[in-house]
């Protein structure tokens, strides 16, 4: 996965209370696929606005069309 | 800020990887906006 | 070996992501979270919109809200089609002046000792 089991590590321990706080490898393991699932859905459904409005580029209005609804969805 | 550069980085090759597998072009706010509301998330 | 960006990322990341001050939009920022019933210190610090940094608006685009947008591989929650049915209910009651159709549909079945 593209999310390196340190940087997930470090996003985590952002918002732990407790700095010793240990996650096991499992659990970082799916928290990276949670993340990576979570930029291809709002990458794809970006891509889908701007191909059903006929642009050949993705812009900040597309990913804001379909944000309300991705961020209900996760 | 160095997380953040890192989220982006990482959300940035993601983002090129599926724009490369529908051929479509992502602007580079639109991949900052998704690195902004992952980070955020 | 860590978390951090190598040199050969940090090139690239300068080179394809990094948001310019040279561009038009320099800096992506998402809107605060507000709960007006928590009226907490913070809550006056209501952003004033400076040039170059766009706040991502999650109602800019509210008229479009009342479909369900196409998903890839993660579908809609329940929350998300309750979100979508209230908003197709407020675009029906849009047009509406004075008679609320809701008041109208719902009032016959209302006993007040239900609710006294």
């Amino acid at each position: 996965s593209c999310w390196s089991q340190e940087l997930v590590s470090k996003l985590l321990h952002l918002h732990f209370k407790d700095d010793k706080t240990k996650v096991s490898g499992d659990a970082l393991l799916l928290i990276a696929q949670l993340l990576k699932v979570f930029v291809v859905e709002a990458t794809v459904r970006s891509i889908r606005q701007a191909q059903a409005e006929d642009l050949p580029c993705v812009d900040v209005e597309q990913l804001e069309k379909v944000l309300p609804q991705l961020l209900l969805d996760f | 800020q160095r997380l953040k550069a890192a989220v982006h980085y990482t959300v940035g090759c993601l983002c090129e990887e599926v724009a490369s597998d529908k051929e479509v072009q992502l602007s580079k706010q639109t991949i900052a906006a998704i690195s902004e509301v992952t980070f955020r998330q | 070996k860590d978390w951090f960006l190598s040199e050969e990322e940090f090139k690239l990341w300068n080179r394809l992501y990094r948001l310019r001050d040279s561009d038009e939009i320099k800096e992506i920022t998402l809107p605060q979270v507000q709960f007006l019933s928590f009226q907490n210190e913070d809550n006056g610090l209501t952003q004033e919109p400076t040039t170059g940094i766009h706040q991502l608006s999650l109602s800019e685009w509210r008229l479009w809200q009342d479909h369900p947008f196409p998903t890839y591989q993660v579908d809609h929650s329940d929350r998300c089609h309750h979100f979508i049915s209230i908003m197709q209910m407020i675009e029906g009651m849009r047009h509406e002046e004075g008679e609320c159709s809701y008041e109208l549909e719902i009032k016959p079945y209302l006993q007040m000792e239900d609710v006294s």
